[in-house]
């Protein structure tokens, strides 16, 4: 008997008690959508990417796409204000959405966000980190490894290059930025499991 | 209920969406 279902990337955390499981599921799927071709049109863009195989694109995409979600969208969470938009623009605030069974998830969500934007990347510099959250070679199930580390060495090599020309006194910022990796690896793993436990119960 | 992604139909939007760029490099 789920009432809510907390993630901004439905137009609202409030769950119609009278529709069945699979329809709340199929309109949260409809929701989230039109972001997850974002991610997909963006990894595209990624020079490399396309050449690596066909299988490993899928698998990079399957486990890395929350993740640069998380990181597209930190603007939806207002760390002053201490709210979170949803797809339909409007805002809830912490307290409503911990009453609606929001929790560490949430939590992190803003300690992910506040440290990200304290870094005051510019659109270009948050791209290429983008780029790299998804082009992982630890992710599971890839079939060419080599491949996909050397885009990634590539790619960081890359960022590392621009944050150095773009904070020549700031070095630091690059090494805080790879220590965001295993962050999002956590709040993955998090949303994973409010994931499993939402189609266990819906 | 071991993989989230594909539950969430995920594999399937991502291979829908990446369908033009896998068609491109068959050819």
């Amino acid at each position: 008997n789920r009432m809510h279902l907390v993630c901004p990337m439905n137009t609202s955390p409030y769950v119609d008690p009278q529709k069945s499981g699979h329809s709340i599921w199929e309109e949260f799927s409809m929701s989230f959508t039109p972001a997850v071709r974002e991610v997909v049109e963006f990894a595209k863009r990624i020079p490399g990417f396309k050449d690596l195989s066909q299988h490993d694109q899928v698998s990079l995409l399957k486990a890395g796409t929350f993740e640069v979600l998380v990181v597209r969208f930190t603007s939806l969470f207002d760390v002053k204000e201490r709210t979170v938009t949803f797809l339909s623009g409007r805002k809830y605030s912490v307290e409503v959405l911990r009453s609606m069974g929001a929790g560490d998830l949430l939590n992190s969500m803003f300690d992910f966000t506040e440290k990200l934007q304290a870094l005051n990347l510019s659109e270009e510099e948050m791209s290429l980190f983008t780029a790299v959250v998804l082009v992982s070679a630890d992710r599971s199930g890839l079939e060419n490894v080599n491949s996909v580390e050397a885009l990634q060495e590539t790619l960081i090599r890359a960022l590392r290059s621009l944050i150095t020309k773009n904070h020549p006194n700031e070095i630091a910022i690059f090494t805080k930025l790879l220590l965001k990796l295993p962050d999002l690896r956590s709040l993955n793993n998090m949303h994973s499991e409010q994931l499993l436990a939402f189609k266990v119960h819906p | 209920f071991s993989d989230p992604a594909s539950n969430l139909g995920l594999e399937d939007i991502i291979r829908k969406a990446l369908m033009g760029n896998m068609e491109e490099k068959q050819e």
